[in-house]
């Protein structure tokens, strides 16, 4: 499933 | 971005003075481990989406050493360097800030889905994790000036992530309003710090609150 916000940061 | 690259590496130079700090003195004296095991609990939440999400080799790497840190430094104070005068201090009462961020991670999210809950959770705990150990600055009223050091790199580390939001908010038209909200309330609570911080150490002077 993908988010709505790609969770790319630290 | 430099933003982005600079908020990463401070996190990575507060972890590594911390790390140090304990090695170098072999004492965890006025470092409160309740704020360590919030940070636990912060990493294992948010980062664990490595098991079923990629980004990059460096975002892996990256969690893989704060997860693996953190967890390191919890064992070097309670295990190798116990120090029971310290933990007599530590007592914020750390079952609310978990609480209250499980409640707010249920009403603000991007998904009630599990994983989105997590990451939620995580942001929500970070931005207030540093309160027990900035409560026992206030009852011991100084810190040795690494334990500082420490705190200001962690604490410039979600700070400089706030101008990294702008600018991809700016250039890539992201916003991710949920960490942009937590950083704010994470670098609020660390402005008195910030600025105890600037005005003493900074000037040579020993931490001590006024």
């Amino acid at each position: 499933t993908e988010s709505i916000i790609n969770h790319d940061e630290l | 971005n430099i933003f982005r690259a600079a908020g990463d590496l401070s996190h990575l130079i507060s972890i590594l003075i911390l790390l140090n700090t304990i090695q170098k003195s072999r004492s965890i004296a006025g470092i409160s481990l309740k704020t360590q095991i919030l940070y636990v609990l912060v990493f294992l939440t948010r980062y664990l989406d490595l098991t079923y999400r990629y980004v990059s080799i460096y975002n892996t790497l990256m969690k893989l050493f704060f997860i693996s840190s953190s967890i390191y430094i919890v064992y070097l104070m309670i295990y190798k360097f116990k120090n029971t005068e310290t933990e007599q201090i530590d007592t914020f009462p750390i079952e609310y800030l978990i609480g209250g961020s499980f409640i707010l991670s249920l009403i603000f999210n991007y998904k009630f889905q599990f994983g989105e809950i997590l990451w939620s959770f995580s942001l929500w705990l970070e931005s207030v994790a540093i309160l027990p150990q900035l409560f026992m600055l206030q009852r011991t009223g100084e810190a040795r000036t690494l334990t500082t050091h420490y705190i200001f790199a962690l604490g410039a580390y979600r700070t400089l992530y706030i101008p990294n939001w702008i600018f991809r908010w700016i250039s890539e038209g992201r916003v991710d309003y949920l960490a942009i909200f937590t950083g704010i309330v994470q670098t609020i609570i660390y402005s008195d710090f910030f600025y105890i911080y600037y005005h003493r150490v900074l000037k040579g002077f020993k931490f001590e609150l006024p």
